[in-house]
Formats: structure tokens, C-alpha cells, sequence
């Protein structure tokens, strides 16, 4: 795992609860709001498991931590989308919380109701940026989250010992934890 | 077969691709002193995940050259790929695989800045 420079992470009073909250203008229409709040809560959860930090949605965009939305091509922070593939999504360091994600991209919650051979999974892109909110940089551990790239009709949602090691190294570790806590969770949620 | 140095194997290549990245497939086995139409934004990809600092010119050529060498050593290293310094298939694939927009360095400025565990 690696960390930006300079290491930056949100630096709270405990508990720790960041806000987050989606840009009502810019969201993708053919997946509905409650499913996309509904992935967005699995993959904030699957970080919740592991430290010490909980995530809470707000209605009010502007003054959310953390600020999520789906945007083509130029969107205003200097780095452009490229249509399909290539760039799939980018998130900013701590205390940033800026979170876009390419709405030219066939986002997807499964791959069998998705056929698109340029179907990507949501989850997985979504688990990946929330990494880069907390403070993770980009890892070289092919089969870690935090890894940089992503094959299409591809899932990678569960978090690997190098993202736990990452993460916990910035904020502890969650009470609840432990390796055997998440392994039941990894087999509930496959058999979901 | 090995070439001098400076010398150059130009490839003649079909430069017309539209899908973001794939056209970098046509990069396959290039190596340092190959000298490949189109290069240069190659180089510009990796320049944006932080690689390769944008040269004074604002223009990159077209030249594998060392610098660019060491970028793709950089890159090999950071994404857990057999590190060779050419543009085999496992790099090439990975190239052109879909990825996150963050820089693998969040130091523009420097190769390799991240600090790593």
C-alpha cells in the first residue's frame, strides 16, 4: 500500500463520522438514486468494518465531507474524463473529499443482467475512490482494491490485507475487527 | 538481435484508433532506441500518472529514449509487473487496461514519490 504525499488523512475529534452526499444534478439515470445509495452504502461499510471512522449520507451536497457525482469529459477540476474506458474514476486526498466518476462509462451491478462487453462495476470503482478519500494511494498488490487498474465485467469489492494494513496505519483499527469478522462478511456478501 | 543503440527500427503503424488506450497495443515489444509514430502519447499517458514530468518543450517525441526507459521501469515496479524496461504484453495490457485517473505518484515532480509499505 502507499499513502499521498505528506500523508494526509481526516483529522477528527472520535468518533469519527464523515458526511457524504450525491451531486443531485449530476447523477446517472439508469441506475436510480435508492440502488446507487444502496452500493455506495455496501462499499462505505466494507471501510467502516476496519477503522474507526463511520460514513453518514446527507441530503445537503455542499457541506458534505465527502462529494460524489458523475460527470463527462471536462468537469472543472483539471482532469477530464475520456469517454468510455480508459479513466474510469478519481477521487481527491484528504480533506478534499472531491469523488467524480466517468459518466460515459456502462456502470453496472451485476454482469448478468448487463451484457455490455464495456460494463463496469460500480461497486468495485466506488470501494476503490472511497480508498483515496480515506488516504490510500494506488497499491502494487495486483489482487488489492487499492489497486490501480480494472478490467471490464471484472468485481474486486473485498478488501485485501495490504488495504487493511493501509488504512488501519492512518486511523487504527475498528474495536469490532478482526480478520475472522471480515471473512464472514466477504462469504455473506459473495452469497448475496 | 541487437541494435546499437541509436539506432532506429521505425514501425510503420497504423496511427487512426478511437478507443481510448487500446491504440497503444501497437506499441507491443517496442524498446529503448525504437522510434514509433505516435509515441509521444504514450508518453503523455504516462506522464498524466505521474512518470514522466512534461518536458520544457511541452512536446514529447516519438524516441523510446532512457528517460522514457525509466518510466517504464517505474511504472513496472509500481504496478507489481515483471519489471524488463520494454513494452511487453504484460505492460502493454495493463496500459491499456481501464484504470482509476489518480496519479501513481502524488508527486508530479518526482518519478516515484509515493511512500511505499
Amino acid at each position: 500500500f502507499a499513502y499521498f504525499y505528506g500523508k494526509p488523512r481526516w483529522v477528527r475529534q472520535a468518533p469519527v463520522v464523515l458526511t457524504y452526499a450525491f451531486s443531485q444534478n449530476n447523477m446517472i439515470s439508469y441506475i436510480s438514486l435508492n440502488v446507487t445509495r444502496t452500493v455506495f452504502k455496501r462499499a462505505f461499510s466494507r471501510w467502516e468494518q476496519v477503522i474507526p471512522v463511520s460514513f453518514m449520507e446527507i441530503e445537503d451536497y455542499p457541506s458534505a465531507d465527502i462529494r460524489i457525482g458523475f460527470y463527462y469529459g471536462h468537469h472543472g477540476d483539471g482532469q477530464p474524463f475520456d469517454g468510455v474506458l480508459g479513466v474510469l474514476a478519481h477521487a481527491f486526498s484528504p480533506e478534499n473529499g472531491r469523488f467524480h466518476l466517468d459518466a460515459s462509462e456502462t456502470w453496472a451491478l451485476d454482469f448478468e443482467t448487463v451484457k455490455s462487453r464495456v460494463a463496469v462495476d460500480l461497486e468495485s470503482v466506488a470501494t476503490h475512490e472511497i480508498g483515496h478519500v480515506l488516504g490510500l494511494a494506488h497499491s502494487s498488490v495486483k489482487e488489492a482494491v487499492m489497486y490501480p487498474s480494472l478490467s471490464p465485467r471484472s468485481k474486486k469489492v473485498d478488501l485485501k490485507i495490504d488495504d487493511i494494513n493501509g488504512v488501519q496505519a492512518l486511523y487504527g483499527s475498528n474495536p469490532n475487527f478482526t480478520f475472522s469478522s471480515l471473512l464472514a462478511s466477504e462469504k455473506s456478501s459473495n452469497k448475496g | 538481435r541487437i541494435l546499437p543503440e541509436y539506432s532506429s527500427t521505425v514501425i510503420a503503424v497504423d496511427a487512426h484508433t478511437t478507443a481510448t488506450w487500446h491504440g497503444f497495443t501497437r506499441f507491443l515489444d517496442a524498446g529503448k532506441g525504437s522510434q514509433v509514430s505516435g509515441m509521444s502519447e504514450l508518453k503523455k499517458y504516462f506522464s498524466r500518472f505521474g512518470y514522466l514530468p512534461i518536458p520544457d518543450t511541452n512536446n514529447f517525441t516519438d524516441i523510446f529514449d532512457k528517460e522514457f526507459q525509466s518510466a517504464v521501469l517505474a511504472y513496472q515496479t509500481n504496478l507489481g509487473l515483471p519489471v524488463t524496461g520494454e513494452l511487453d504484453s504484460d505492460t502493454i495490457s495493463t496500459i491499456v487496461s481501464p484504470r482509476c485517473g489518480v496519479s501513481d505518484t502524488k508527486t508530479h515532480n518526482a518519478t516515484f514519490h509515493a511512500t511505499k509499505h
